[in-house]
C-alpha cells in the first residue's frame, strides 16, 4: 500500500480526531479559562454535585436505561460518580474505536489484533486525553457544562479518593509539553497501534504502522513546536507513564469492583479482564 | 479473544452501531 507522506498522514489524524472526540483540547481550554457565555458549573461539595445531578444529569447520562438512573438515586455519592465515571469512559473507548478505524492500516489488522491493541490502548489513550480536561484545580465534565474539582475528588472517601490524583498528577506534567490537538492525534494514533501488547498475531505488520506515525510524529513536533527539540522523546517517556499509570487504574478498580458494591459496565469488564 | 470482547468486536464492525449502554 501507498505511505502516505509527512504532511498528509498528520492532516489525516487532526482530522479523524476532530471528528471522533466531542470534546478536544482547544474546546476544553475555551472553558477552562472562562471564556464561555456559559461557565461551567463547578461541583466542590455535595449539595453542588446534588445540584449538578439534577441539572446535568441528562447530559451526563443521556444513553443511561432509564432503570439505572432511578436505582442511581439511591446510591452514596462514590459510587454515583464511579458510575459517571464508567459512562464517560465507555464513550470515549467509543470514540476511540472509531478514531482507530481511520489510522491507515489499522482496519486492514487481523481482527483480533485490532481487539488486542484497543483492549491495551483505550485507556492510556483515555488518560492522555483527559489531560486536556484537567487543570490544576479540577477537571471539567458533561462536555464542558461542569467542573469537578480536584479536592472534592481527593475528598471521597476511600478508596474513590484514589481514583483521579494520580490522574491530574500525569495532567500537570503532560499538559506542562503544551501540545494542541494535532500533535495529540497522532500520539493517541502511536498509543494505539503499538507493537508490544500481549497476544498479538501480527506484529511486524503493527510496527511497520506503528514506525510511520511515530516517524511522523517526530517530523510533526519539530515543525510544529520548532523551539522545543526535547519534545520527541519528552513525549516518548510519556507512553511508559501511560502504561504504569494505566497498571494502577486497572488494579484500583478490580480492588473497587471486588470489595464495593459498584458494578462495571460489560464493556469496561471485557477491557480490564485478563488485562494485566 | 472474540468470545470474551464481543462489544469490542461489534464496535469494530459496525461503526453505526452504539454500545448498548
Amino acid at each position: 500500500s501507498q505511505q502516505p507522506d509527512t504532511k498528509s498522514l498528520a492532516k489525516q489524524m487532526h482530522e479523524a480526531y476532530l471528528k471522533h472526540f466531542h470534546m478536544n483540547k482547544a474546546k476544553a481550554r475555551v472553558f477552562l479559562t472562562g471564556k464561555t457565555s456559559t461557565p461551567p458549573f463547578v461541583i466542590h461539595d455535595m449539595d453542588t454535585l446534588q445540584h449538578a445531578e439534577q441539572k446535568l444529569i441528562t447530559q451526563l447520562l443521556g444513553n443511561m436505561a432509564s432503570g439505572d438512573v432511578s436505582t442511581l438515586r439511591e446510591r452514596e455519592v462514590e459510587a454515583r460518580l464511579f458510575l459517571f465515571c464508567q459512562y464517560a469512559s465507555v464513550a470515549t473507548v467509543t470514540e476511540l474505536t472509531e478514531f482507530a478505524k481511520a489510522v491507515p492500516g489499522f482496519a486492514a489488522l487481523d481482527l483480533n489484533d485490532q481487539v488486542t491493541l484497543l483492549k491495551y490502548g483505550v485507556y492510556e489513550a483515555l488518560f492522555a486525553l483527559l489531560a486536556s480536561c484537567m487543570n490544576k484545580d479540577g477537571l471539567l465534565v458533561a462536555h464542558g457544562g461542569g467542573f469537578i474539582t480536584r479536592e472534592f475528588l481527593k475528598s471521597l472517601r476511600k478508596p474513590f479518593s484514589d481514583m483521579m490524583e494520580p490522574k491530574f498528577q500525569f495532567a500537570m506534567r503532560f499538559n506542562a509539553l503544551e501540545l494542541d490537538d494535532s500533535d495529540l492525534a497522532l500520539f493517541v494514533a502511536a498509543i494505539i497501534c503499538c507493537g508490544d501488547r500481549p497476544g498479538l498475531s501480527d506484529v511486524s505488520q503493527i510496527e511497520r504502522i506503528q514506525e510511520s506515525i511515530i516517524h511522523v510524529l517526530r517530523l510533526h513536533l519539530l515543525s510544529n513546536h520548532p523551539d522545543n527539540t526535547l519534545l520527541f522523546p519528552k513525549l516518548l517517556q510519556k507512553l511508559a507513564d501511560l502504561r504504569q499509570l494505566v497498571t494502577e487504574h486497572a488494579e484500583l478498580v478490580q480492588d473497587i469492583n471486588k470489595t464495593e458494591d459498584a458494578s462495571l459496565h460489560p464493556l469496561l469488564q471485557e477491557i480490564y479482564r485478563d488485562m494485566y | 479473544l472474540k468470545e470474551k470482547h464481543k462489544i469490542l468486536h461489534r464496535l469494530l464492525q459496525n461503526s453505526s452501531s452504539p454500545v448498548d449502554l
